[in-house]
């Protein structure tokens, strides 16, 4: 473990507790696209199927438990308690041309042919792209509520502090996954044109809005 | 490279 990974995953802890507590607490899922939040479920239920088989530590168990936990509950949140302020006009990304290519590149491009680790790999390649919608969504709509900028921010942050540990391993411990890094830097690659906006605009106060 | 069987990470 060391200081980027930890930072990286309080944030991405932080990212999915601030969006759970934002729906909760203002009982409204607008601006916020259920299919990102599904792909999330996704991206989790197929990465933590190892919670079954091996126990590494007690911080790896509760943390996967949580994000598993929080992002079903997200979904429910979305699809069922607070429905009807779901704008699905507005959440239109067609998510199976993210899930279908990542689910093939998992069988063509992997560290082991079994079942276990295919799903890991395409937990990662989905999770490289699973903000799409979400992105798609807030151009669409050409505004983002000030707490949603948070949660992309720190959600965004997340991946970017762990291209920090993925060096500090390299270089201390000899460790590198490519399949992981390579995705990592997609996904954080898709953030730097909100990490603009949200650094340029929300962070002086104003509101994030895209010339729509 | 040098991968861990088990992912260590989140």
């Amino acid at each position: 473990m060391n200081v980027f990974r930890l930072t990286g995953d309080l944030s991405h802890l932080a990212a999915i507790i601030i969006l759970l507590l934002k729906i909760w607490k203002s009982r409204s899922c607008a601006g916020i696209s259920g299919k990102s939040q599904i792909l999330f479920a996704l991206v989790f239920t197929t990465r933590y199927l190892d919670l079954l088989t091996s126990f590494i530590s007690l911080y790896n168990t509760s943390m996967k438990i949580i994000y598993v936990g929080c992002a079903y509950a997200t979904v429910y949140l979305i699809y069922a308690k607070f429905r009807a302020t779901y704008d699905g006009n507005h959440d239109t990304f067609r998510v199976e041309f993210l899930v279908v290519p990542v689910g093939g590149l998992a069988f063509l491009v992997n560290h082991d042919f079994s079942p276990l680790e295919i799903l890991w790999t395409f937990s990662i390649y989905l999770e490289s792209v699973a903000i799409l919608p979400q992105l798609f969504m807030i151009s669409k709509t050409g505004e983002a509520e000030t707490i949603t900028t948070h949660y992309l921010f720190c959600l965004g942050v997340y991946r970017a502090l762990y291209l920090f540990n993925w060096i500090w391993r390299f270089y201390f411990e000899g460790f590198f996954d490519m399949i992981a890094i390579v995705a990592g830097v997609v996904q954080t690659i898709l953030y730097c044109d909100f990490f603009y906006l949200y650094i340029t605009k929300v962070l002086k106060g104003k509101k994030l809005s895209l010339p729509a | 490279g040098t991968l861990t069987e088990d992912h260590d990470e989140l």
